[in-house]
C-alpha cells in the first residue's frame, strides 16, 4: 500500500510471530462460532455415550441404504434442491430420560435456541428400540407434546398408534412436530408411550444405553429468499 | 507455487493450523482435530494482477501486459483466496446434541491478485 494507506493485510506482518499467532487463533474462533451461530464455545455437561453414538449412526447409515434413492435422481424426486450453497446441519437428539410408569414412558428431546431461530427443519425421524414380547404385535399410544416457552403448558401436537411387531427399530416422522416447536419459539419436544397393559418397560431403554431413543433431523439455515428451480 | 516460503514476498498461501486440543475446544468438537486456517499474503504488482494462482492463460498475460504499460490507469490490486472448500465439524451443542454441518468457503486452498 502506498505509504501512510494503512493495508488490512499488512497489519499482520508487522505484528511479533506470537502477537500474529494469538491474533490469528482469536480470529479462527470467532469465524467458527459465528458459522455455528454460538454466542460461545458450548459447556458439554452430559456428552452421550460412545455405544449409543455408535449405534445411532449405525442405524442410520441402515436406514439411508434402505431409503437411497437410486443414484442420480436427488432425493425429493427431481426437484433439485434449492438448498445449493445453503449451510446444513445434521443433528442428533438423545432422549433425557423422562418419567416412567408400568405402562408407558416420556422422554424429552431438546434443541437449542440458536438453532430453533436460525435454521428449518427439512426432515426429524423419532427411533426407538422395542423389547420383545411374545410374538403378538402390541398397539403403542405415541403422543408427541409440546410446551410452552415457560414448559407449563402442555398439549398434543399429534398422536399416532403404532403397532409393534417385534423386537428392534421402529421410526415415526417427527419433522411437522419439530418445525411447529421452533415456530412457537420452544425447544423441547416430549414423546409420551403408552402400552395397552402392564407391559413394563416397552422400551430398552436404561437397561443398556446402546439403545437410547433419539431423534435424527435435517436443518438448514433460513434464508431471506429461496429460489425453487425445477 | 502457491505455498508461502520463508521469504516469499509475491502473492501466496500462508498456512496455519489451529489445533483445537491447544485451544481447549476438544471436549466440544468431536471432529476434526484442528481447522486449517491458511490465508493469503504477499504483493501483488500490477503485472501480476488477475493472475488466478497459476491458472495464468493467454489471455490473461496479454492483458497483463495491457495493464502494465497503461500502469497509471491501473488501479490497486490484492492478493485474494481464489479456491476455498468447506470445513466439515462434527460438534456437541449447546444441549448437548450432536450436530454435523460442513461450514462453506472457511479453507483457502488457492490466493491470486485481483
Amino acid at each position: 500500500a502506498p505509504k501512510g494507506v494503512w493495508c488490512p493485510a499488512c497489519g499482520l506482518a508487522t505484528l511479533a510471530p506470537t502477537v500474529q499467532r494469538d491474533v490469528l487463533i482469536a480470529l479462527a474462533k470467532q469465524s467458527i462460532l459465528s458459522k455455528l451461530h454460538l454466542p460461545d464455545k458450548p459447556n458439554v455437561t452430559q456428552p452421550t455415550s460412545r455405544r449409543a453414538l455408535l449405534t445411532a449412526l449405525r442405524r442410520l447409515r441402515v436406514q439411508r441404504t434402505d431409503t437411497a434413492a437410486p443414484p442420480g435422481i436427488p432425493r425429493d424426486g427431481g426437484v433439485l434442491h434449492p438448498g445449493v450453497g445453503v449451510q446444513e446441519y445434521e443433528i442428533l437428539s438423545f432422549a433425557e430420560s423422562g418419567s416412567f410408569t408400568s405402562r408407558g414412558v416420556r422422554l424429552h428431546f431438546r434443541f437449542t435456541r440458536e438453532l430453533a431461530e436460525s435454521t428449518e427443519i427439512l426432515q426429524a425421524t423419532l427411533y426407538l428400540f422395542w423389547v420383545a414380547h411374545g410374538t403378538r404385535t402390541r398397539p403403542v399410544t405415541v403422543r408427541l407434546l409440546q410446551s410452552d416457552p415457560t414448559g407449563l403448558n402442555v398439549t398434543v401436537a399429534s398422536e399416532t398408534q403404532l403397532e409393534v411387531p417385534r423386537a428392534g427399530w421402529a421410526t415415526l416422522d417427527v419433522g411437522q412436530a419439530v418445525q411447529s416447536l421452533f415456530g412457537r419459539g420452544s425447544q423441547r419436544l416430549t414423546v409420551e408411550l403408552e402400552v395397552a397393559e402392564d407391559w413394563g418397560a416397552p422400551l430398552l431403554v436404561g437397561h443398556s444405553d446402546s439403545h437410547w431413543p433419539f431423534v435424527a433431523a435435517r436443518a438448514r439455515d433460513r434464508t431471506p429468499h429461496r429460489v425453487q428451480r425445477r | 507455487g502457491i505455498d508461502c516460503g520463508a521469504d516469499s514476498r509475491m502473492c501466496c498461501r500462508k498456512e496455519f493450523f489451529v489445533d483445537f486440543k491447544e485451544i481447549g475446544w476438544e471436549d466440544w468438537i468431536i471432529q476434526p482435530e484442528g481447522y486449517h486456517m491458511n490465508y493469503c499474503a504477499g504483493l501483488c504488482p500490477l503485472h501480476m494482477a488477475g493472475i488466478p494462482g497459476l491458472a495464468a492463460s493467454f489471455h490473461t498475460a496479454v492483458l497483463n501486459l495491457i495493464k502494465a504499460n497503461n500502469a497509471d490507469a491501473a488501479v490497486d490490486s490484492c492478493c485474494v483466496p481464489t479456491q476455498r472448500r468447506p470445513l466439515s465439524l462434527l460438534y456437541y451443542d449447546r444441549d448437548s446434541n450432536i450436530v454435523k454441518t460442513d461450514i462453506p468457503d472457511m479453507i483457502v486452498d488457492a490466493c491470486g491478485c485481483t
